[in-house]
C-alpha cells in the first residue's frame, strides 16, 4: 500500500 | 509504534526541552544558530500541513503541535526577546541558508512519492530538515566555548536522527509495506552529517574536557 496518508512519522 | 521511534521521538522531544530551557531560562541563545532554527520551522510548517486535515493519532497530533509551536516561539525568541536576541552570536552565524531552500524544493518537485502538493511539501521537508543542521554545525565550529547545553541540543538531536535509522530498519522486517525511500537516504545522509559532531563529543564525554570542534 503506497498510501497518501502514510505518512504517521514525525 | 516501537521502541526505537518512541526513543527517537522522546530525543527529539528532549533536543527542544533543553534548548527552551537555555532560551527562557538562562535567556540566552549563545551557540545556536538562528539559521538553523527557521530552517526547522519551516520544515515543520511544510510536513504538518495535514495536521487538521488527517488524524493519525492523539500522540501525533499534540507532538506536531509541540513541534510546530517551540520552533516558531524558539525563533521569537531569537529575533524578538529583548534580552534573548542579544545573546545570538550573528557574526559567526553566516550560512547562507536560504540557498538551501530552493535546491530542496526542486529536488521535491523532481523525486516525491506523488506528484501531489502535500506530497511535494513532504519530501520538501524531508529533503530540507536532511540539511537544516548544517548552519549549526558551522556555528559550532566557530564558537570558541560550546556551553554544555548547546552541546547537549545537538547530541540529542543526532541521536533523535540514529534512532529513527533503528527505527526504519525494524519497521522494515515488521512492516513489508513501509517502504519510503525518500526519507530513508535523506534521513541517513542527515545522521553523517552529525558524524564528526558525535566523534567529538564523545571524545571530550570520555576525557572530560570542554567540547571543542577543530575549524
Amino acid at each position: 500500500v503506497d498510501d497518501e496518508d502514510d505518512h504517521d512519522e514525525l | 509504534m516501537n521502541a526505537f521511534r518512541l526513543a527517537g521521538d522522546m530525543t527529539h522531544l528532549l533536543s527542544v526541552v533543553v534548548l527552551l530551557l537555555k532560551i527562557h531560562t538562562i535567556k540566552s541563545c549563545a551557540g545556536i544558530s538562528l539559521k538553523t532554527q527557521e530552517l526547522y520551522a519551516l520544515v515543520f510548517a511544510a510536513r504538518y500541513l495535514d495536521l487538521f486535515i488527517h488524524f493519525i493519532s492523539l500522540y501525533n497530533t499534540v507532538m506536531k503541535l509541540v513541534f510546530l509551536a517551540s520552533s516558531f516561539s524558539i525563533v521569537w525568541y531569537m529575533r524578538r526577546h529583548k534580552i534573548v536576541r542579544r545573546t545570538y552570536d550573528k557574526d559567526h552565524d553566516t550560512f547562507r541558508h536560504h540557498f538551501l531552500v530552493l535546491p530542496c524544493l526542486a529536488l521535491a518537485l523532481l523525486i516525491n512519492e506523488r506528484f501531489t502538493f502535500r506530497e511535494v511539501m513532504w519530501a520538501f521537508s524531508i529533503y530540507l530538515e536532511a540539511v537544516a543542521i548544517l548552519p549549526q554545525l558551522v556555528l559550532l565550529q566557530r564558537t570558541r566555548n560550546i556551553d554544555n547545553l548547546t552541546g547537549q541540543y545537538v547530541f540529542f538531536l543526532g541521536a533523535y536522527r540514529v534512532l529513527y535509522i533503528l527505527n526504519w530498519i525494524y519497521r522494515y522486517f515488521t512492516e513489508p509495506h513501509f517502504v519510503h525511500w525518500i526519507s530513508w537516504v535523506a534521513g541517513i545522509v542527515q545522521t553523517l552529517l552529525y558524524a564528526d559532531f558525535f566523534y567529538y563529543y564523545i571524545m571530550s564525554w570520555k576525557n572530560n574536557v570542554k567540547l571543542e570542534l577543530p575549524a
